[in-house]
């Protein structure tokens, strides 16, 4: 039974990071699995490979754009604990149309049988979805998990895109299974609040709830900098992500979500 | 003599937190200050006006699309020390194309003469530039700023854009300022790092150097939350972003970057 993330949130946020370490722990579940990166920046799966894998389009541009020489051997990379990487890839900053290339590398995978391959597969998507291409993944996942902080502009962009799951999820299969809170740093100001306090508002408020919490810790920011997963680490805590996957893995609840207007974020989780 | 700033980075690094404060600071020092916000989420001005304002592209929609017809009252708010407002918006996320919005606003601001209104100017602009249009900004702006922090993500992705800002200064007048430093922590391993070593490794390679630092400061985050600039709230230190209007302000100095290769990336700012 195969099962199909699509990872979206604030760019920023975390999704590359926290998708890179859930693909980990859902391959240490005993699951086959492949992330795939939906980001010109390419930059979702190198923990896994090691270095940045070719890209589709650098791909694509080898073979003169005849698409259909495109083998998955030449696109899927397999890196550490069996993990497979794709990476959709684009142009340059400023430059071409990458919501375009997200789109048609959705497509061509699905037309290569890549999807039905893998028990689990998972998008992990940039994160100013400003365009119907980097919305693709939401027609080819069946559930999506949005990462966010518990700060005001990751939230403001969580609802935005809510409103992009909610219009998909008319035409497709696809599901909000929860939110990821990142970054959680408990008794910031000395209150005792536990650090997800509005993003608990903003589940609710949209009729979701939490997935998982991933802490803010400099171990993970640190592993980035090492091109490396928290599993490849010796003596670091890698239950936040193995908890995730769990959820994740084991028939999460899922809702069409209710987001709000721009004026009611600033209610819920502004102060006026 | 007036001047125009663009401030880029990795999304959900701080560029609307950092851009608007820097505005205000600018404006407390004499300036009439024009902040743009160049994100179809239009979240860069609300600290600002205290809310969202209208965005160029609502405004457009109501107006039947007849852009001759807007005034420069219909689009450009005044809020907090008087610094001026201006969002463009764009579609809901996953719809439409974002990228051609913030590209019309930037010429119908200047066939309005908006760009010389004003003593500064500054662009705002969303984190993920896929595309020529959210490049724009750096064919009106003078000076481009990139945000960071001392990672390897918000590293890579100044990275790309130094390759757009060394592609536009071929054809227009912008030049690379500096690097603002943002979420500075240092001490985080106690070792005693500065907390912006990455930081300045990359600067260097590039050919550039720092505009300034902003400490990692959750006064910062609950700025955002209840909708205020620092400079709105009591008792809390605003002189990193006064450091900063002071540098932008005062003639800085510019290069054209020298971007690295990824693998590059890898070598300077990773382990390998
Ligand atoms: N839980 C965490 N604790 C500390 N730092 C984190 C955490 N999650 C992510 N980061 C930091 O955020 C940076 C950006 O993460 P990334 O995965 O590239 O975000 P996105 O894919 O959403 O743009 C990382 O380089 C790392 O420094
Ligand atoms: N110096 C800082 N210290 C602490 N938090 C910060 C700082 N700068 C920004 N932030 C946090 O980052 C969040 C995102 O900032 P934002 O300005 O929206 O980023 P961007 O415009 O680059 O997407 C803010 O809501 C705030 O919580
Ligand atoms: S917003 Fe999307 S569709 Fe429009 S040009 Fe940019 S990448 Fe392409
Ligand atoms: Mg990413
Ligand atoms: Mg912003």
């Amino acid at each position: 039974m195969s099962h199909a993330y699509a990872f979206y949130g604030k760019g920023g946020i975390g999704k590359s990071t926290t998708a890179s370490n859930v693909a980990v722990a859902m391959a240490k579940l005993g699951g086959k699995v492949l992330l795939i990166g939906c980001d010109p920046k390419h930059d979702s799966t190198f923990t896994i490979t090691g270095h940045m894998i070719e890209t589709v389009i650098d791909t694509l541009e080898k073979k003169n754009y005849h698409a259909e020489e495109i083998e998955p051997d030449d696109i899927i990379k397999t890196g550490y604990m069996g993990v497979a990487a794709v990476e959709a890839g684009g142009p340059p900053a400023g430059v071409g149309c990458g919501g375009y290339v997200v789109g048609e590398t959705m497509k061509m995978l699905s037309r290569m049988g890549v999807y039905e391959s893998y028990d689990v597969i998972i998008f992990d998507v940039l994160g100013d979805v400003v365009c119907g291409g980097f919305a693709t993944p939401l027609q080819w996942a069946e559930y999506a998990v949005i990462v966010t902080a518990n700060d005001f502009d990751s939230l403001f962009a969580a609802n935005r895109i809510c409103v992009a799951v909610k219009a998909k999820s008319a035409k497709y299969p696809i599901r909000l299974a929860g939110i990821i809170g990142n970054r959680i740093a408990p008794n910031q100001n000395g209150n005792g609040e536990n650090g997800h306090e509005l993003i608990d508002l903003f589940a609710n408020e949209v009729g979701t709830g939490l997935v998982g919490l991933v802490p803010a810790d400099d171990t993970i920011r640190r592993s980035r900098i090492e091109g490396k997963t928290l599993f490849e680490i010796e003596g670091v805590n890698t239950k936040p992500y193995e908890n995730i996957a769990n959820v994740l893995l084991c028939d999460p609840s899922v809702v069409i979500p209710t987001p709000m207007a721009d004026r009611r974020v600033f209610q819920v989780i502004g102060n006026r």
